[in-house]
């Protein structure tokens, strides 16, 4: 179909309302098709825009470090501090890299760092039990930096591998709530050396484009490393991570695809692409 | 902000004053990018620019000296329309006792919400029951649980309890039996493409007489909000919506797309983590917030 000489302008509408669609954005979906359009004129070649976009789309994708602690020192502690807006499942995600690293043989540690919410601490413990991992808890109303710098401390006392650090969700305009997060963070580094941490943000796949800016407000303080996306079973695209890998450079590292342990996948930029595009 | 957003577009406009058709068409192309976003569905944002065309492109605007101006007072205008005129309140009626049911995906703030739904009600001279039917999300009644006691409220659960209906039927004979007015049934949050869960639900709206089913949506929410809307409406048709997270910045263009869509009323927004943080739905209030 697209191959043929005259394409109508409400196909490039149906191409534009697709990738906005996949919460691509508009000026991203805009840029697309022009240069598509652009590509068409230029190259008498037909050659199925799907596999165009397919392509296009992987570009902004590789090179990507999807692994975890790629530069990290095995014989050191390594912690994973999970951060994010209110309800896109951190601590779900936090239990399920628990369950994950148990099963490659690390000593893991699951932190409750989250000591604001109700019921908080008793929901990640449930999941410290599942994933059949130590739980280290902070008490109710304690300065999650404190939680933090003692939770690390006990660690290392106690031969761990990896700490996992579970952090309350937070609106990204909450100025306080942002300040406390970027103290967790530097108290963490106060404690391990930079390839030892991996900073995770956790982004819910429904999101549209406020995720670019919660991206943006939380990598200011919290030193990204990388970035989780979380309900992709939901069928929503998650079209925003374009966006953000193209913007931030951050990797996506994992996917969340159900809300059991083991509902956690290594991203698959090919599987990504493929889910928006066929 | 969108406002801004807008007041740019028009700014270019300022120095020229009659506008032609093709000015027209430019204006409301940068228009529709500030809507797209914000989150506003595709189809919704599709729509809302031929209506304001097709007021724009009459001689009025087009001779007159704030053509600019004119047009983006039209596109407030239906928006506002779409929005709704007044607040719309609870159907608390004289059924003792009313229930009113918070469904949503995950995370959305179903929980938090029946906490806070619980205050505004007591507040106001009610006597609320919060009930969880969440067997699912760990420590999910827990967290309702402390909810209640946190704001003095009554909290029921059924632990042999396995479906949302035989708890809501066993509460419904507590409410009556302590004389509460108000039961507000906190459900387990569930994918639109979940169809098990749904029917869960399906089952629950389709046997037991309730006052309102609300739809609990982030404010966050991207293009699949429309999608979301759909699939619950067929399966427990929602009496009204709430829209949660709204502090975290987030222009609401899912709630447009959403009215617009199912013509549903909002009731509340979540404003915050606290308890106090819920209030009454206001359409020119959401108005002024989508433009900016
Ligand atoms: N379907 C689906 N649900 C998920 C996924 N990840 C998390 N959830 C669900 O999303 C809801 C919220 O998860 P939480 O882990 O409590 O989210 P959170 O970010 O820790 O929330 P706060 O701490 O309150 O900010 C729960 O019902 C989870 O089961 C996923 O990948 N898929
Ligand atoms: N910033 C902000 N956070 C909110 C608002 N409403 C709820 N939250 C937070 O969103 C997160 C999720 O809320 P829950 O009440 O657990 O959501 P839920 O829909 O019950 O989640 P599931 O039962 O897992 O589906 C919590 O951290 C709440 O404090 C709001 O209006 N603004
Ligand atoms: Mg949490
Ligand atoms: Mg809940």
């Amino acid at each position: 179909l697209w191959s043929r000489k005259e394409v109508k302008e409400e196909e490039w509408e149906e191409l534009e309302a697709m990738l906005i669609q996949a919460d691509i954005g508009p000026s991203m979906a805009v840029e697309l098709v022009e240069e598509f359009r652009r590509l068409r004129e230029t190259s008498k070649s037909g050659g199925d825009w799907q596999n165009w976009l397919y392509e296009k789309l992987l570009t902004f994708l590789k090179n990507s470090e999807t692994r975890l602690f790629p530069n990290a020192s095995l014989e050191n502690l390594r912690v994973i501090l999970l951060s994010g807006i209110n309800g896109v499942g951190k601590t779900t995600t936090a239990g399920k890299i628990a369950h994950l690293l148990k099963e490659k043989g690390e000593r893991v540690v699951l932190v409750g760092a989250d000591t604001f919410r109700a019921a908080a601490s008793e929901q990640l413990e449930v999941w410290a039990q599942r994933a059949n991992c130590r739980y280290f808890r902070g008490s109710a109303g304690a300065d999650p930096g404190a939680v933090v710098f003692d939770s690390i401390n006990s660690a290392r006392n106690n031969g761990d591998s990896v700490v996992i650090v579970d952090t309350a969700g937070r609106s990204h305009v909450n100025k306080n709530l942002l300040a406390e997060l970027e103290k967790v963070v530097k108290v963490t580094k106060k404690l391990v050396e930079p390839p030892q941490l991996e900073s995770l943000l956790v982004i819910d796949a429904l999101t549209g484009q406020n995720a670019f800016s919660q991206v943006e407000s939380i990598a200011r303080v919290a030193d990204l490393t990388g970035i989780i996306l979380t309900k992709w079973d939901s069928q929503a695209k998650g079209g925003i991570i374009f966006r953000v890998v193209r913007e931030f450079g951050l990797p996506v590292k994992y996917v969340g695809v159900g809300e059991g342990i083991e509902d956690l996948v290594p991203f698959e930029p090919e599987e990504f692409v493929r889910a928006i595009v066929y | 902000a969108l406002a801004e957003k807008f007041a740019n577009i028009f700014k270019k406009l300022r120095s020229k004053g009659k506008l032609s058709e093709q000015e027209v068409d430019a204006v409301l192309k940068d228009l529709r990018m500030v809507l797209l976003e914000s989150d506003v569905h595709y189809k919704v944002v599709k729509d809302l620019v031929a209506r304001v065309r097709e007021r724009a492109v009459g001689k009025e605007v087009l001779e007159s000296v704030t053509p600019g101006e004119m047009i983006i007072k039209i596109m407030w205008d239906e928006i506002r329309k779409i929005l709704g005129g007044e607040a719309r309140d609870l159907h608390i009626s004289s059924a003792l006792p009313s229930f009113v049911v918070l469904v949503g995906l995950q995370g959305s703030g179903k929980t938090t919400t029946c906490g806070k739904l619980g205050a505004f009600l007591k507040e106001r001279g009610f006597f609320p029951l919060l009930v969880s039917t969440d067997t699912r999300r760990p420590a999910a009644k827990e967290q309702l649980r402390i909810l209640a006691q946190g704001s003095k409220l009554e909290f029921f659960d059924l632990p042999q309890g396995k479906t949302p209906l035989e708890v809501v039927r066993a509460a419904r004979n507590f409410a009556r039996e302590k004389g509460l007015d108000v039961v507000l049934v906190d459900t387990a949050g569930r994918l639109h493409v979940e169809e098990d869960l749904l029917q869960e639900l399906k089952e629950l709206v389709t046997q037991e007489t309730l006052q309102e089913v609300l739809l609990v949506l982030d404010a966050t929410t991207g293009q699949e909000a429309v999608k979301v809307a759909e699939t619950f409406r067929e399966c427990v048709n929602p009496t009204g919506m709430i829209l949660t997270k709204v502090d975290t910045d987030a222009r609401g263009g899912a709630v447009l797309s959403i009215v617009a869509q199912t013509g549903w009323p909002v009731k509340f927004v979540g404003v915050g983590e606290k308890v106090t943080q819920l209030e009454v739905f206001r359409p020119d209030r959401m108005a002024s917030r989508i433009m900016g």
